[in-house]
C-alpha cells in the first residue's frame, strides 16, 4: 500500500538483495 | 527475446548461500584458468540473475569484483592461503561476467570474462602518502631490475639458465631510490655456467617456473642487485590445467630448509 505524504515509512531494515557484502576492502 | 513468456529469471540475493555457492565454483574456474598475473578472491557479489534453460537447468549471470592476492597464478598454493594485496601495496581489483548452468545439482561454468585495473593513485595515497605506486612493466627502471635480477639469479645458479616469462609487477621507489620488481621465469635446455648465447635456449618440455621478487638500486658508485625465486614443481607438456598439481619443491642449488620453517622456496 503506497505510503501518504507526511506518513511515517515502514519501520525495520532497508533490504539490499544487491550489491552483497564486502569480504575485504572496497577498491 | 521473451517469446511467449519462456524467458524468465529470478534475482536471488546476492549473499544467498545458492548465490556464494555459484560464485565459488565460478572463483575456482577463474584461478584454475589463469596462467598469467597474480591469483584472484572474491570481494563482492554485485549482481545476480538465474535463467531458466530449457530442457532443465538453470543458467545463474553473476557479476563479481574481485582482488589480487601475492600468490601468482603458477604457484600452485591453495588461494585459501594467498594473502590479499593491500592498498599499500596498490591493489588491483578485478570485474568479472560469468555464466555457470546448474543442471542435475552439477554446476559448469559457461563463460567467464574479467577485466583488472589498479586502484587510483589517490586511494593509494589516502591510505599510505609515501607508498610506491604500480609502474608499468615496461618502464625503463621495471625492465633494468628485472634484466639485472634474471642475471643475478642465473649467475648463481648451478643448474639450468632461466629465460623471462612475464614481467608480473614492478614499483619504482623514489627515497631511498630503487625498483622492486616480481617476474616468473621458467628454465631452459641450457646450462646457465655454460650459457654463451642465451637467444638460442629453448624452455623445457616439462616446463618448470619460477616466481622471483628482486630490488635493483642504481648508485653513483655502482649497483645493487638482490633477487631470491621461488621454484614451482615442474608441469607436464600437455598440462592444460594447473589444478592436482603438487606443491613447490626445492632447488638443488638452494640453501637446505630448516624443518621449523619448511619454507617451499628456492632462494638465491
Amino acid at each position: 500500500k503506497p505510503a501518504k505524504p507526511g506518513m511515517a515509512g515502514a519501520a525495520g531494515p532497508l533490504v539490499r538483495p544487491c550489491p552483497g557484502r564486502i569480504r575485504h576492502f572496497k577498491v | 527475446v521473451p517469446l511467449g513468456g519462456g524467458m524468465t529469471f529470478r534475482q536471488p540475493n546476492c549473499d544467498d548461500p545458492e548465490t556464494e555457492q555459484v560464485a565459488g565454483v565460478a572463483m575456482n574456474y577463474i584461478n584454475d584458468n589463469l596462467f598469467q598475473s597474480y591469483k584472484v578472491i572474491l570481494n563482492q557479489i554485485d549482481k545476480v540473475k538465474v535463467w531458466n534453460r530449457r530442457p532443465n537447468g538453470e543458467v545463474y549471470e553473476l557479476e563479481l569484483d574481485t582482488l589480487e592476492t601475492t600468490c601468482h597464478a603458477l604457484d600452485p598454493t591453495p588461494v585459501e592461503n594467498c594473502t590479499v594485496r593491500q592498498v599499500a601495496e596498490h591493489a588491483v581489483e578485478g570485474d568479472c561476467d560469468v555464466q555457470v548452468l546448474k543442471q542435475n545439482g552439477q554446476f559448469t561454468v559457461l563463460t567467464a570474462r574479467c577485466d583488472s585495473n589498479p586502484d587510483s593513485a589517490e586511494d593509494v595515497r589516502k591510505v599510505c602518502p609515501n607508498c610506491p605506486l604500480l609502474a608499468q612493466t615496461n618502464d625503463t627502471s621495471v625492465v633494468v631490475a628485472v634484466e639485472k635480477a634474471l642475471a643475478a639469479f642465473n649467475a648463481q645458479s648451478n643448474g639450468s639458465y632461466y629465460q623471462l616469462v612475464e614481467t608480473s609487477r614492478g614499483q619504482v621507489v623514489p627515497v631511498p631510490p630503487y625498483t622492486y620488481v616480481e617476474f616468473v621465469v621458467a628454465a631452459t635446455d641450457c646450462v646457465a655456467k655454460e650459457v654463451t648465447d642465451p637467444a638460442v635456449c629453448k624452455l623445457l618440455a616439462e616446463k618448470q617456473y619460477g616466481f622471483c621478487k628482486g630490488t635493483h638500486i642504481q648508485r653513483l658508485g655502482g649497483e645493487d642487485v638482490k633477487v631470491s625465486c621461488t621454484m614451482f614443481q615442474t608441469q607436464p607438456p600437455a598440462a592444460g590445467s594447473k589444478a592436482g598439481g603438487p606443491g613447490p619443491v626445492v632447488d638443488v642449488a638452494a640453501p637446505t630448509s630448516s624443518p621449523a620453517n619448511p619454507a617451499p622456496a628456492a632462494v638465491v
